[in-house]
């Protein structure tokens, strides 16, 4: 474990918080994006039904996997329990999120067919959230691009989101140098999945720093 | 099983 690393999991973990707290505490689910939030349920139970063959590689990495499995499962029911509380914003929530989620399943299965250490069961789910968590932030994305309004919420778990992701950049460059280790396939969706963010980061930069609209291409 | 590839990052 290299400190980029630690620092992008705590960013990945702070993310969450963010999310759930602001929910918790403004009572308020404007400007999120469900399908997102459904997207990474289907990440994280792909991607660590390694729990389930008990081949354990640390505390620490077990107890990660199981905290996101159960807070993004955890945002899921908080938001799906808001159309009960709060109809109108549930209702405008869901017409706000039209991203065409069925391609970014559809293509991360295929990516994972062609793409995987090992034509199994196990690998290839492990591959499909791979390629899936590279684009899951696209309808949250898009859906802020159309609203043109910045929501302090969204914005801050977007950063925090994308702080991760870049630390896992020079994670995987220390780690190279130092373990002579290299996972292609986490890399190269890796550094997709950061493109993606830096979009936003540009427009964020050029919002904050220079006070214009935030409006994403 | 050996048939499991160890994954360490999250």
């Amino acid at each position: 474990m290299n400190l980029f690393r630690i620092l992008g999991d705590l960013s990945h973990l702070a993310s969450i918080l963010i999310l759930i707290r602001t929910i918790k505490a403004t009572d308020s689910i404007d400007g999120i994006s469900f399908k997102t939030q459904a997207l990474y349920v289907i990440i994280f139970f792909t991607r660590y039904l390694d729990l389930l063959t008990f081949q354990h590689i640390s505390i620490y990495n077990s107890l990660m996997k199981l905290f996101f499995i159960g807070s993004s499962l955890y945002i899921v029911i908080l938001l799906q329990r808001s159309k009960a509380i709060q109809p109108i914003a549930y209702r405008e929530m869901i017409m706000a999120d039209t991203f065409k989620v069925q391609y970014l399943l559809g293509g991360s299965l295929i990516m994972a067919l062609l793409f995987n250490y090992k034509f199994s069961f196990f690998e290839i789910l492990w591959s499909f959230s791979i390629w899936l968590e590279s684009v899951a932030i696209l309808p949250q994305l898009f859906m802020l691009s159309k609203s043109g309004k910045s929501k302090s919420l969204t914005i801050h778990y977007i950063f925090a989101l994308g702080i991760y992701r870049t630390l896992y950049i020079p994670n995987w460059i220390w780690r190279y140098f130092v373990e002579g280790k290299v996972d292609k396939l986490a890399v190269i969706s890796g550094i997709v999945q950061t493109l993606i963010y830096s979009d936003f980061f540009y427009i964020y930069y050029k919002k904050v720093i220079k006070g214009s609209n935030l409006q994403l291409p | 099983s050996s048939s499991t590839i160890m994954h360490d990052e999250l």
